[in-house]
């Protein structure tokens, strides 16, 4: 997937870090200091809607610029999430017991459009 | 709202950095709480000495479970199904004193709702301190309710950290509605306080170990 950068306004991932401690969480969560949440950002245009926001090779680019010259009008692209980890987290609980598990679905690892 | 229309569809706003991270930061909160079936976060009112942590978790890494070549708790493991959340919990006993010889062991454990816990591993980890003299064996008994649940006789001299597995224990507790599990703990030929972790302070406190897979309620039922 594409990371975010300067040059470019396609969709994209936009990484960002979230520490515990700048959420005042890191006395309850014991393991990782924080984690990478990263987001979705950038246009769709016609021709790269609903490619999965991978390099698409040339033939693919030729293909959706044809699909392009005859999409129908009405229906938008989204740039989205298309691949996420889970996040193994340890943490205290309300009785103090230590309680570890892997939360699904945390980190944004590609985006593409929808 | 403003600024450049983001995608209508998904109403995106482009983020301006001073935003980007205040919704970053609430949306990453909202998330762990979500994922964690938690309605606000834990307020720790009784923290765990950080050294009776250190040991349990280097005692579960390092601990006999690895040495008889089983996975131990809080390693790697294949995970729950896919629509099960795997837990892996450790629980540190609040001490009670019942006699010079017995002292009661209490665990306390949040219940969610509604949610299936299905308990796959369960040990619990005490230390003792060796009797400094005398060549009587010492004998430890775990009981519940009075009913025996364990037993061991440790050679004259012997000390340091035992293991009791209770799984059917903790299995029945977890299908109760219980939140307190209370076991007594025995040690005839003790000398007094021979169960060193007894006092709060202790660095030795005894703690039990589970492994478990936990389903929401309205989950679907895994197929098997």
């Amino acid at each position: 997937s594409l990371r975010c950068d300067q040059t470019s306004n396609l969709c994209c991932r936009k990484d960002y870090y979230v520490d515990f401690r700048d959420i005042g969480w890191n006395d309850w969560i014991i393991k990782p200091e924080g984690y990478q949440i990263n987001y979705c950002m950038g246009q769709c245009p016609p021709h790269v809607a609903s490619s999965p926001g991978m390099a698409s090779s040339s033939h693919t680019a030729v293909l959706n610029l044809i699909r392009a010259h005859n999409v129908q009008a009405g229906g938008q692209s989204c740039c989205v999430p298309t691949h996420r980890r889970p996040l193994s987290i340890l943490y205290f609980d309300r009785n103090s017991n230590i309680v570890k598990t892997d939360i699904p679905d945390m980190i944004v690892d590609a985006c593409g459009c929808s | 709202g403003g600024g450049t229309p983001g995608c209508p569809s998904c109403r995106m706003p482009t983020l301006e950095p001073g935003t980007e991270r205040r919704f970053l930061l609430e949306l990453a909160k909202r998330q762990i709480l979500e994922k964690l079936h938690l309605s606000e976060r834990p307020n720790i009112t009784q923290p765990v000495p950080r050294v009776a942590i250190a040991n349990a978790l280097h005692r579960l890494h390092v601990g006999k479970a690895r040495q008889e070549g089983q996975p131990g708790p809080f390693d790697r493991w294949d995970g729950p199904n896919a629509d099960e959340l795997g837990y892996e919990i450790i629980s540190f006993a609040k001490t009670e004193f019942s006699s010079p010889s017995s002292t009661g062991l209490r665990f306390r454990f949040s219940r969610g709702p509604g949610r299936d816990v299905h308990i796959l591993q369960a040990q619990l980890w005490l230390y003792v301190r060796a009797p400094r003299s005398g060549l009587s064996p010492v004998t430890l008994r775990v009981s519940l309710a009075g009913a025996l649940l364990s037993e061991r006789q440790l050679e004259a001299r012997a000390g340091g950290w035992q293991t009791f597995t209770l799984l059917p224990v903790l299995q029945a507790f977890f299908r109760g509605q219980e939140k307190t599990l209370r076991l007594e703990l025995e040690c005839r030929g003790c000398q007094a306080n021979a169960t060193a972790g007894s006092d709060a302070g202790g660095s030795h406190q005894p703690f039990l170990v589970a492994k478990a897979t936990v389903r929401e309620p309205g989950q679907r039922v895994a197929k098997r």
